[in-house]
């Protein structure tokens, strides 16, 4: 199965759904209780499946606006438009109603068009759907008052003693939780709070320090950081912690710049030499991943990724996946 | 790098790990 089979699938799996719902009475919070998810699951799909290179300023308006660049017949952009307005109706218009004839037929439009967006081969919606790497990661955030810091680290629980493995460490000015804080919520694979931990685990978020909060994100690592990474602010961790800013730990520099990586090979078919890959993973890892590019040892560990991948034919890159944590 | 990283052609599968 690929990753564009996956998403039809879901989407067929949805209409069933809203078909059965038609069997009886029916309210409006019951249509919604299928459109939500299945709204943001299309948005998640366009930016990491269909265009895996789109920015992280990119939103499901402009997500769908890319397919005007790509050979998909100009008929179907305004049926994904209409799934956008029916899911941002269903989400934050609670005021308006929504008939479930409509969701229907929206939904049936989007089938066809997703099932058109598979047969364009665009991105990565041929690659194999079990190859998906999700991960179960912890995300906390520290307040550093006297140097007006917020601390954020993504975490892979472990058995470690402290039962955790930190995997990277963002710095960001202690005013940008609010807008921070705001965005993680908005995503439907994060949950803040103690109740999404053990009790030993938060216990241990507040020995270090003035504990802000935390939260669980279920999925791609690439995307949780890209959340983050706006807010990251790499002169404060070069000013506060001489040597131990992100861009001197050589897993935060590996898994930002392979996260770069596959969303680069996974946009593109076209055979790039070794120096235009590691010239393009350092670019991206900087705008997307918030990876400064001018380090002596960020462009290393790009020319190392850069002669890895090398060695992969051209037609098996697509395939690839990570960063693969293992702490 | 600090960590492992390499390509596993095992069959279909190509993982690149840190």
């Amino acid at each position: 199965m690929t990753r564009g089979d996956e998403i039809v699938e879901a989407l067929d799996a949805a209409l069933e759904r809203l078909r059965r719902i038609g069997y009886g009475p029916y309210a409006r919070a019951d249509v919604s209780s299928v459109i939500d998810p299945l709204g943001s699951r299309i948005e998640t799909f366009l930016r990491s499946v269909a265009f895996p290179m789109s920015s992280r300023a990119d939103n499901f308006f402009t997500l769908i606006e890319q397919f005007k660049s790509t050979s998909l017949h100009g008929d179907r952009v305004p049926s994904l438009h209409a799934m956008r307005d029916l899911y941002n109706r269903s989400k934050h218009k609670p005021q308006e109603p929504l008939a479930l004839g409509e969701a229907i037929r929206t939904v049936q439009n989007t089938v066809v068009t997703l099932k058109d967006v598979c047969a364009l081969g665009i991105g990565a919606v041929g690659t194999p759907f079990e190859r998906e790497l999700m991960y179960h990661l912890w995300i906390a955030f520290w307040d550093n008052y006297a140097n007006g810091v917020t601390e954020a680290a993504i975490m892979l629980p472990s058995d470690h003693w402290t039962y955790v493995g930190t995997v990277d460490t963002l710095h960001m000015d202690i005013q940008s939780w609010d807008a921070l804080k705001a965005k993680l919520l908005a995503h439907p694979r994060f949950r803040m709070g103690k109740d999404h931990f053990e009790p030993k685990v938060w216990e241990g978020f507040h020995a270090g320090g003035d504990f802000l909060n935390a939260g669980v994100w279920d999925g791609d690592y690439g995307e949780l950081v890209r959340l983050v990474a706006p807010f990251d602010d790499s002169s404060i961790g070069e000013r506060m912690l001489p040597g131990l800013a992100r861009h001197d730990s050589l897993t935060s520099i590996g898994t930002a710049l392979i996260a770069a990586m596959i969303d680069i090979v996974r946009s593109s078919s076209e055979p790039m030499s070794r120096d235009e890959l590691a010239e393009a993973i350092k670019t991206r890892a900087n705008s997307e991943y918030a990876m400064p590019r001018d380090k002596g040892s960020v462009a290393e560990a790009a020319a190392q990724i850069a002669a890895l991948v090398d060695t992969v034919p051209l037609d098996q890159r697509q395939r690839l996946a990570g960063p693969v944590l293992v702490l | 790098l600090a960590g492992p990283l390499w390509l596993d052609l095992d069959g279909n599968a190509v993982v690149l790990g840190f």
